[in-house]
């Protein structure tokens, strides 16, 4: 579908990508996490898209089996939500794949 | 208002309130933490209340400054959200207070 290709293009064209809802908490942490370690995620807020927004996550849902938010990609790779994400971090893994990729 | 009065009412009789959304994973956290702990708290899913829950929401904003779920009371008193919640339980303070009420 083109939702489907516009996420493929959006996630291969953009390093660190963050689908969001700006009143959620665990999207703030894993929004402020990328921050602090002083990577720049584009940041799609689901919940300022209207009727798009649940079908965005539809489409998520669809390519990578994950429905909720954050939904966060690195290097147009799938890596998870904020658990998911912040349990890379403490293993030191988040920043190894960040400059592998050469990223931030 | 009668709903003023009725969450006024609530917060008195019930010795744990959390006033949740089904789909928030820090209300799950919250949730949880109380179960851990051997509380059953009345649980109050905002989302799940169809108009009556923005409604809610903002009783709860005009009785305790807060507009944030989840909002935790103990023994009548405001507790604040999540993150209050689990600083308390780290400090070891929420099970002394739920034992000096007598709860759990
Ligand atoms: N363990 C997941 C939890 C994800 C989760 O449950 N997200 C919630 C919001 S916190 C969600 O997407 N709920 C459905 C929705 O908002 O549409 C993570 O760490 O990201
Ligand atoms: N630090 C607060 C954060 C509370 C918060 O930001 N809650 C969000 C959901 S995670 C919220 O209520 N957003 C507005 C809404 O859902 O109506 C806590 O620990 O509870
Ligand atoms: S909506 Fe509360 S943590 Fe995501």
């Amino acid at each position: 579908s083109r939702l489907e290709e516009s996420v493929k293009k959006t996630i291969s064209e953009n390093p660190v990508v963050i689908y969001s809802k700006t009143w959620c908490s665990y999207s703030m942490e894993v929004k402020s996490l990328f921050k602090r370690i002083g990577v720049e995620p584009l940041v799609i807020e689901l919940d300022q898209l209207g009727p798009h927004g649940p079908q965005l996550q539809k489409v998520l849902e669809r390519l990578t089996g994950q429905y909720t938010v954050p939904n966060v990609f690195i290097g147009g790779k799938h890596i998870g939500g904020c658990t998911d994400t912040v349990k890379l971090h403490h293993k030191g893994e988040l920043t190894t794949l960040l400059s592998d990729l050469n990223i931030g």
